[in-house]
């Protein structure tokens, strides 16, 4: 489980201040496929990257499992960063020099869960999985936009992560590639991974049993669709 | 009139080639409005990006307003670009040391056509259009993803081009600030401009007069649907 009590973050830029959330409460069961929508500008990234322990908030209180987040050193957060969430970032964040399967082995590197052969092995199955079988030795410049938000969603599963954040995964890919990817997250959600997507398409709205809208950094509405 | 007579475009990596586009014929009016679709690494970036005179077809032949741009030099090619063509990146390009508003008057500054002060005053304009006269002095990693893509939109009208050319502008944004922007294109369109835009979103397919659908690097039809 993860709660967030009156979660708050604020950027300072010289004497501006930038509320970019202003009062956020909610919690999020195993197992649920979350879905945040909301203005562009009004936190959502702000609100995921805090989820995946990638930002600390500026004020609230943060619980992953009992355990408050704010408690924890750098170390720890690394480690659950690393084994338990897999991030899909909005800009990608691709390692330039290097390729697609190098960038998708990265996180199982770092996690040492997988090891050896058995890596390569996985990354080429998750490369499949996403429709980039014959683009695994391209580096991220010599891939579409699509391609590379590819890349970034097979890393972000590399790992067997049980918290999936993705921000926006499918804004660079045609209806049906998108819908090829949304059917992994659909797979992944009723293996019992913790599903946790901001998205711009209305379609998505439907998609989970937790529909978040933000607005001006703050909770506009929460609606359980579904059974969890 | 732009014209394209069997573009080919291959990219050679060591001994293999992608053929990304391979073989594209078609014209584009003055006024066109014109949407381009297709599957994720069908080509449409690299179309785009050759209609915007960024790089070069491997073979085949491209005129503008008669001019083969085969014939031009890199010195008339930067001048077709920087006066009469407006280009929005699929991945923004916007440079992350300047703010919106330095980012957005940077066209007007090699262009100069727009001079002095005025340029200052028309920046702030355009990122008032697309919504962001609060964010102006801030860089792009203070932005949001879809707030450096607006960004990324009023940098590509700055210097008022004839031909505006937009690599899926609105794939970052919620469905009210996409149709914002897609009634700047729109009035654009009705004022003269030629708009070329590159999309995966089925509901803007018959926004133009011109729908050209790719599918592995080749034109699988042009849809005519409207008057010019
Ligand atoms: N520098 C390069 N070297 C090798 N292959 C490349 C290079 N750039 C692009 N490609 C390949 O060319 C094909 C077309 O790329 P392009 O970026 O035009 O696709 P796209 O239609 O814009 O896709 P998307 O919708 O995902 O943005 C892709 O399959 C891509 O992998
Ligand atoms: N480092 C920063 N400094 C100052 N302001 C920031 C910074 N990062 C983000 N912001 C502001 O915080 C607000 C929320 O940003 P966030 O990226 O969370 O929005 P978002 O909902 O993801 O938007 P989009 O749909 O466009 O991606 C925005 O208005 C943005 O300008
Ligand atoms: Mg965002
Ligand atoms: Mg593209």
């Amino acid at each position: 489980v993860i709660e967030f009590k009156e979660i708050s973050k604020v950027y300072k830029m010289g004497d501006v201040q930038v509320n970019a959330l202003k009062s956020i409460s909610f919690s999020i069961e195993h197992g649920d496929y979350v879905i945040i929508m909301g203005p562009s500008g009004s936190g959502k990234s702000t609100l995921l990257q805090i989820l995946g322990c990638l930002d600390r908030p500026s004020s609230g209180e943060i619980s992953i499992d009992g355990t408050q987040t704010s408690k924890m050193n750098e170390d720890q957060l690394a480690k659950v960063r690393n084994r338990k969430i897999g991030f899909v970032f909005q800009g990608f964040n691709l390692l330039p020099k290097l390729t697609a399967l190098e960038n998708t082995m990265l996180p199982m590197i770092y996690g040492n869960v997988y090891k050896g052969k058995e890596r390569t092995e996985r990354a080429k199955e998750l490369l499949q999985d996403v429709g980039l079988n014959e683009r695994i030795n391209h580096r991220p410049n010599q891939l579409s936009g699509g391609q590379q938000q590819r890349v970034a969603i097979a890393r972000a599963l590399s790992n067997n992560p049980s918290i999936i954040l993705a921000d926006e995964p499918t804004g660079n890919l045609d209806t049906q590639s998108g819908k090829e990817i949304l059917e992994i997250f659909g797979r992944l959600n009723s293996s019992g991974k913790t599903v946790i997507i901001v998205t711009h398409d209305p379609d998505m709205a439907k998609k989970g049993n937790k529909l978040i809208k933000l607005r001006d950094g703050l909770i506009e509405k929460i609606e359980v669709t579904g059974i969890g």
